[in-house]
């Protein structure tokens, strides 16, 4: 049984898809098997592997509105052990498509539970906003991660969103569990990343994890070439946070 | 006639807030009479001003489901000639509540023709995505604004809000106009920020603001003492170039 698990944060612009790209790629390069799912209809995580969004490849909208299995939208990127299934801006329509569905919180829960998942690990990179798409992801998950960028905007967001964790806890998917919380875009400059991260422990405790992925350029550079950090710049900050972060992931891993 | 300004970008952490914060400030400081709609469920613009948002005054969900005027629901800042309505989560049950609605697009432009409006400018600051509420703030306004981050996934995305914005002047709302394009978190030390600079201005010529509003520690510092950057600290490069997008905002001002 694969760990599903929902990269989500309400507040835009946190580093979830930066998070679902990188850290999906570092598991990869330790040999485990990966799948991520782009549930987001700017189809971001899908330009950071260097996959062309138009080129009428089956994707997760066809998956939820159940013209395609999770298996024939599922391709793979230049990282081995790594698949994707990709996400254009057919899937901003299926919200309003699949309203009128019964339980149309389950239906990516559904698909998933269709067929054998050959993976260790699967992320879903979320949208931001609280909408349909990311409830069907919290309710397809396992478990949930949450980045937070070092920024005061981000800190407020954090109470909004366990108030709507709780409510998916309690209506959705009671075995929702928080596998941990990241900072992103931490900037030893500045004094605000030291107050965010410290107020962040406080809130979470041991959940945070230790590795802080620090603010760095080549991190925001690598997509506009197609590529996850590790793989465009493998000696860089950024390159080497994803990669310690995906090994502090493997010792919180549950014993299975 | 004000000038009904809807602030937008559906790519998250662009500087929608920060812009409609900020801006709105620098042109209540020059004697123009301001409203800022916060239309985000995350209420970071109402906690730009430093309101509590839940201290149960009324706020735009209650003037989109009609229980309260706009006036209402109208409080001042600590801003001389800056008015605010406010948001807090409850904004988040207005799309599914609002779902029956006949014409539910149209719902906040209703509100906003129900009275007099004593304003120069009102600024709608929308949520990240393309949901319910930014239709609605995209068929009240007369015109939108269009922040980028000086980042590649934030250009990326420019050619989806174009394809939205065609298809909400074709159905809801012909007279939408561009105001224009800033381009926030300019960073000179990073090359992306003239790569995105130099396609932005091929894609939209003379509609992107000279003003580039560079990366600023004070303007992220500034929300967490609940004012905008021209009140927390009136000398730094960021209150500058807001003041400076100001100036320019008034020259483009059409003669009425
Ligand atoms: N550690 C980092 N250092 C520098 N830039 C970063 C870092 N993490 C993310 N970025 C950049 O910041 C921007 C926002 O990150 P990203 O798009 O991953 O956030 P997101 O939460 O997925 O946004 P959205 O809410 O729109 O889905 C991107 O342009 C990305 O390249
Ligand atoms: N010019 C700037 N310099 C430094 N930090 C900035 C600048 N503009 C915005 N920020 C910071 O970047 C973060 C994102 O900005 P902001 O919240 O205004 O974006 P947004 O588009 O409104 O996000 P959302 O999509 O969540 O509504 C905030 O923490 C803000 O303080
Ligand atoms: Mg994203
Ligand atoms: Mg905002």
């Amino acid at each position: 049984m694969p760990q599903i698990i929902a990269i989500t944060n309400q507040k835009g612009g946190v580093g979830k898809t930066t998070t679902a790209v990188n850290l999906a790629t570092a598991l990869a390069a330790i040999e485990k098997r990966v799948l991520v799912i782009d549930l987001d209809p700017q189809g971001n995580a899908t330009t950071g592997f260097g996959i062309d969004k138009e080129e009428g490849q089956k994707n997760i909208y066809h998956v939820l509105i159940q013209q395609a299995s999770l298996e024939e939208a599922t391709v793979k990127t230049i990282v081995p052990n790594l698949h994707i299934v990709t996400a254009n801006m057919d899937l901003s329509g299926a919200d309003i498509e699949l309203m009128e569905r019964h339980n149309r919180e389950h239906i990516l829960k559904e698909r998933l539970n269709d067929q054998p998942l050959p993976y260790d690990y699967i992320f879903i990179d979320c949208p931001p906003g609280i909408g349909f798409l990311t409830l069907n992801a919290l309710t397809a998950a396992n478990q949930y991660l949450i980045p937070v960028q070092c920024e005061f905007y981000a800190l407020e967001g954090l109470s909004h969103l366990m108030r709507l964790i709780k409510r998916v806890k309690n209506k959705l998917n009671p075995t929702l569990d928080l596998n941990g919380v990241i900072l992103t875009m931490y900037d030893k400059r500045n004094s605000l990343s030291d107050l965010v991260t410290e107020d962040v422990k406080q809130f979470f405790g041991d959940k945070v994890y230790q590795t802080l992925i620090p603010r760095n350029v080549r991190i925001s550079e690598a997509p506009s070439h197609g590529k996850p950090v590790m793989l465009y710049d493998h000696r860089s900050a950024g390159s080497e946070a994803y990669a310690h972060l995906a090994g502090e992931m493997l010792q919180h891993e549950p014993q299975t």
